[in-house]
């Protein structure tokens, strides 16, 4: 009946009644946020024609980029400890995801579950999280070259020649290896990714980042086969995590949200090695 | 070095473009796959004997007493672990590969709903109990008997170094919480 809040001193973030979420307070700043997932529907084309090809391996190419919400409504469940704060969200049979901020972390954590993605319908889908702030980016955003140097991006720009783009999605998607950021002179909004992926900014304020996709046609490029992963019978699952930074975008105290973005993102990319051991037999001090 | 080697001679195989970008073929994405696991089941043995060379005193090594089994678990990332799944007591190594001192959020998937964690000096750790989401996608696809994660923080885990941790299901616990079935190892 009311927003519902997880979160720190640090961060917090607040869920709509539909389940959504709706704002992050952050920095002392409160502002509308909120993510969703989507998909984008594959084209099929023709392969013959190279302008005209299908949607596949090599190639995203949304079908007149028609896009699709995966839900209007999120079933969702509140944990909430001394530890962790989670939110966990369904969003259809086959999304699902949980928030959680940690206790002590200044980032909120999304580990989402995409599939496998249902293909009855005879499309192929590629499906999306989209992060949606007030932030006025005014079409510029940075992805990131390997996790090393931020590239600056601008909607519809190419910085070298006069570019004219004949498709508005894909003609703006970019690899992001580890993290994509757009920012205002007031706020900023990061997200650190787990795996590559292509991701964009298709309206100030917000980024785009693919999931997972599953497609019936070859786009002739190579492979030979449609991007359908059908070998385990329905189709492929993909798990994977965003942690999500938001804050002011001017240094707080001689640190920045950016440095702290840096330092989160070598411990996420590499974490400790975790080895387990059977101690049935073993008291806590015969094992110390 | 044979163990090794196959690691190597995988993440050799692994530059190619087609595996960077995912654009082979299905069956050869699954050939990668098991390249990449049989590798890393390779190196398995060598981090455990490295590992029972650092942590058992050289007096102990010969008699074998405090050797242990160092197991790493794959599908970690979709919460499933044999080993803090069915054993009322486990310990947890956690070897920080980076050059800083650094502190964690650790979640082990288990079966019951109260632990107890003593690190390497005595003390008992914090820890918090969170339900595994039970969504379809996740119950009908994942081979585990795990219905819980277990959440604590590991703090000051050495640069390039270990810290250890003792894991204990609590008596209340393994009383009403027994795993219905053993968890899949593949």
């Amino acid at each position: 009946s009311s927003v519902t809040f997880i979160g720190n001193e640090n961060i917090k973030l607040g869920f709509d009644t539909n389940g959504f979420l709706s704002e992050v307070t952050a920095d002392g700043l409160t502002r509308l946020v909120t993510q969703d997932f989507l998909f984008y529907e594959g084209a099929v084309g023709n392969n013959a024609e190279f302008l005209n090809r299908s949607s596949g391996a090599y190639i995203f190419r949304p079908n007149e980029n028609k896009i699709d919400f995966s839900s209007d409504h999120v079933e969702i469940e509140v944990y909430k400890g001394d530890l962790v704060e989670e939110v966990h969200q369904k969003f259809n049979d086959w999304i699902s995801q949980v928030v959680r901020v940690y206790k002590k972390d200044s980032f909120a954590e999304f580990e989402w579950l995409v599939g496998p993605i249902p293909i009855d319908d005879n499309i192929g889908k590629e499906v999306i999280t989209r992060f949606s702030s007030d932030i006025e980016s005014d079409g510029v955003f940075y992805t990131d070259s390997n996790g090393r140097e931020m590239i600056k991006r601008k909607l519809n720009h190419r910085d070298t020649w006069d570019v004219k783009i004949n498709e508005e999605v894909a003609g703006n998607y970019y690899p992001i290896t580890t993290k994509i950021d757009l920012e205002d002179d007031t706020a900023r909004m990061a997200i650190l990714t787990d795996r590559a992926q292509g991701g964009s900014s298709l309206k100030d304020g917000s980024l785009e980042l693919m999931v997972h996709r599953r497609l019936l046609r070859d786009d002739a490029f190579g492979v030979g086969e449609a991007l359908n992963e059908t070998e385990y019978g329905e189709g492929l699952i993909a798990r994977g995590k965003h942690h999500l930074f938001f804050g002011l975008s001017k240094d707080r105290e001689g640190v920045s949200l950016k440095s702290l973005e840096r330092l989160v993102q070598l411990e996420k990319l590499l974490p400790t090695w975790k080895f387990f051991s059977n101690v049935e037999n073993y008291t806590a001090e015969e094992w110390r | 070095d044979p163990h090794l080697n196959f690691m190597r001679e995988t993440l050799g195989i692994m530059q190619h473009h087609d595996a960077i970008t995912g654009t082979e073929k299905e069956k050869v994405a699954l050939d990668y796959a098991k390249r990449l696991s049989v590798s890393f089941k390779a190196c398995e043995a060598t981090t455990r004997n490295v590992l029972n060379q650092l942590s058992v005193p050289a007096s102990q090594q010969q008699s074998g007493k405090y050797v242990l089994e160092f197991k790493n678990c794959p599908l970690l990332n979709i919460t499933s672990c044999p080993v803090s799944e069915s054993n009322d007591r486990f310990s947890l190594t956690l070897y920080n590969p980076l050059g800083h001192v650094v502190s964690e959020y650790i979640r082990i998937p288990v079966s019951g709903s109260e632990y107890k964690i003593i690190d390497n000096k005595g003390v008992e750790l914090a820890t918090q109990v969170v339900p595994v989401p039970g969504t379809v996608n996740n119950i009908k696809h994942r081979a585990s008997t795990a219905k819980y994660e277990l959440v604590f923080r590991a703090t000051n885990i050495p640069a390039l170094g270990y810290r250890s941790y003792y894991i204990e299901k609590s008596e209340s616990s393994r009383k009403t919480l027994k795993p219905q079935a053993t968890p899949k190892a593949t």
